[in-house]
């Protein structure tokens, strides 16, 4: 038996919500330490993984691991209807081919909606991901990543990220032109969110696939701070740290041969 | 010119 409770429907939500553009079907992979997902996109260009942990929820219950293999475009459909403050509970039996999702209103306790989605069988692998010593970090608010990266994919289909000691440059070059953010690194002093934090050992310049960069950024309304892990000729390791979790792309980049 | 590398350049299946 499986049963998870979270305080507030929108957090799974938002999860949900940040893979529905790459992602088609997912295995939640629930066990006594919590609920984790990995996926990779139909291209192998971006791999997501989640981690929710035990704390994530007021309450937790899995007798024995199990994977929930579940349509995101389904799941979408029933988190969809429920209040951001909902509770929600979600229940599966060891052998059963169902998740059922229960939602409570919390400003009204009379009303409770359940909803029950098939479970698919999803033939996924999971990869082994080498630990990796990044060489620059930049850590910075996620809406001004999402910004940056929207502003810029209009540019062209490719952005370069370059990070340097004294800062991190977003460039854009397209058939209409081309356009560049730079952010210097920065503390606000008692603005902790909102500093540009840069640590770099060794400037890295690496090039994406801004629609795969869009996807990355659709995590924001998860966490306000968002790290990008770079390294040279390796994927970007792209971070949102969650209160009891994580919840990170890794993007293949683009090489000259 | 970039060309566009795969994952499974660099991950392997476990």
């Amino acid at each position: 038996m499986f049963e998870a409770k979270l305080n507030e429907a929108s957090v799974f939500k938002k999860i949900v919500e940040s893979v529905k553009d790459g992602f088609k079907n997912c295995n939640f992979d629930c066990s006594e330490e919590g609920i984790s997902m990995e996926s990779m996109d139909d291209a192998h260009i971006a791999l997501v993984s989640m981690k929710l942990g035990v704390e994530a929820f007021s309450s937790y219950r899995c007798d024995r691991s199990i994977s929930l293999g579940l349509n995101i475009e389904s799941l979408l459909k029933v988190l969809r209807t429920a209040n951001n403050n909902d509770v929600l509970t979600m229940r599966a039996e060891d052998d059963g081919d169902l998740l059922t999702l229960v939602f409570e209103d919390s400003s009204n306790p009379d009303r409770i909606s359940e909803y029950n989605l098939k479970l698919l069988n999803i033939d996924q692998e999971h990869m082994s991901i080498p630990e990796q010593e990044y060489t620059a970090t930049v850590t910075l608010p996620s809406s001004e990543y999402q910004r940056i990266i929207r502003d810029l994919t209009q540019l062209g289909d490719s952005i370069t990220i370059d990070a340097a000691k004294d800062g991190v440059r977003f460039t854009a070059e397209g058939d209409i032109g081309s356009g560049s953010v730079s952010l210097k690194a920065n503390t606000n002093v008692g603005e902790d969110e909102k500093s540009i934090d840069i640590a770099v050992e060794e400037p890295v310049a690496l090039g994406f696939n801004s629609k795969y960069l869009t996807q990355t950024c659709k995590a924001a309304p998860l966490a306000p701070r968002v790290s990008l892990n770079m390294c040279k000729r390796i994927p970007i390791f792209i971070s949102y740290k969650l209160q009891a979790g994580h919840f990170s792309f890794f993007l293949a980049p683009q090489i000259s041969e | 010119t970039k060309k566009q590398k795969s994952m499974m350049d660099f991950f392997k299946p476990k």
